[in-house]
């Protein structure tokens, strides 16, 4: 997965992600592609949750999934999250699940938690940092002010490093892979060094929904494990999906 | 990581979306939060069952790829589900909803709902 948060001149944020996933699931050598990918994009759904006649926040799902990986509650706060692996990983979050020790969050719940009753994104950066999880998880935040946009790094019992924009250092956005942004990624699997070169070469002064989606758009960031892009506009109200596929010659991850 | 071409340089103008990169719209539902929970998503899987089913049956084919005598999906069907009324309400209720209105064995929604702690093994 690759989530950014930036911040254009007039300091409107755009949260933009690309959602990977099925790494070593089945690959269909007929499509020359991951079979959980390709059974995934016909779920992909846009949902308007509504309380009283009126919205509580929006999400991209996958049809069954009762969690949140991709939501906006509109003019507050935008929230993706992306895979983080750790030894200390979820397996160990089930096993003490089972035998009863029940005071951890399941990931997908807590995000769903979040975007149905956080009122702020000083809330929902609290809430996320805060609560224990069963298994580790990249959370990327943005609020609807100037400066709000955050990685949050999540060992199971810890917020580890903090990232916040930090407009005034020149950090105009927040971008998160699947590795830790104080570590340098996977040299196989470094989709992060390529889009942070798009969004330098794009300038802050240029950045848009339409430049975030030609990034988004640049192989390796596109890969054959990309569902979908979503575009978040929390300003707006505003989020908008769109099913992908990565034509060959294409990296598998 | 600059192996062309497998990487390539910044795309740019692929917005509005389309041509080879671009797999489809996404269509929008409503859940209506003031419903019971087990009714929310009635109509959202009315619509997509057959695509659910289609994705739980590959991921069962994967734990029969795992495990030959099908014991894992067993255990899928049969203890799983005896977890349901652990996990946190509403989102237990929902699931419980979306299993009858899709046909889909409870322990199969739920792995479906836990798959991302499932996957870190």
């Amino acid at each position: 997965c690759t989530s950014l948060v930036a911040e254009d001149p007039e300091g409107n944020l755009i949260h933009a992600r690309n959602l990977d996933f099925g790494l070593f699931l089945g690959w269909d050598k007929k499509n020359h592609s991951w079979v959980i990918p390709d059974k995934l994009k016909p779920l992909v759904v846009n949902v308007d949750f509504r309380r009283n006649n009126s919205t509580v926040f929006k999400s991209t799902n996958f049809a069954g999934y009762v969690g949140m990986l991709t939501g906006m509650q509109p003019n507050s706060f935008t929230l993706t999250m992306n895979e983080r692996f750790s030894l200390d990983g979820g397996y160990i979050g089930i096993l003490e699940w089972i035998l009863g020790k029940r005071d951890g969050m399941w990931m997908s719940f807590l995000t769903r938690s979040v975007l149905e009753n956080a009122t702020s994104y000083a809330q929902a950066q609290k809430l996320l940092s805060d609560t224990k999880l069963l298994a580790p998880a990249y959370f990327i935040l943005g609020g609807n002010q100037t400066g709000e946009a955050s990685i949050i790094t999540r060992s199971r019992t810890h917020n580890l490093n903090p990232l916040e924009l930090d407009i005034k250092q020149g950090r105009w956005y927040v971008l998160e892979t699947n590795y830790d942004h104080w570590k340098t990624p996977l040299f196989l699997d470094d989709r992060r060094t390529p889009a942070m070169k798009c969004m330098n070469q794009t300038t802050q002064a240029n950045i848009s929904v339409q430049t975030v989606y030609d990034v988004l758009s640049t192989k390796p960031v596109l890969n054959k494990l990309t569902t979908y892009t979503t575009l978040m506009q929390v300003s707006k109200g505003k989020l908008e999906s769109f099913i992908r596929v990565c034509p060959n010659p294409c990296m598998p991850w | 990581q600059y192996v062309p071409p497998y990487t390539e340089d910044c795309r740019t103008g692929m917005y509005p979306p389309s041509g080879p990169t671009f797999g489809g719209a996404v269509t929008w539902y409503t859940v209506n939060l003031d419903l019971p929970p087990s009714k929310r998503w009635t109509e959202l899987i009315t619509d997509k069952k057959n695509d659910l089913i289609i994705m739980v049956q590959a991921i069962k084919d994967l734990a029969d790829a795992l495990v030959p005598s099908g014991r894992l999906e067993e255990l899928i069907d049969q203890a799983l589900p005896l977890m349901i009324d652990t996990l946190p309400y509403p989102f237990n209720e929902e699931m419980k909803g979306i299993a009858t209105a899709s046909g889909v064995p409870l322990g199969e929604v739920i792995l479906f709902n836990i798959f991302y702690e499932v996957f870190t093994v």
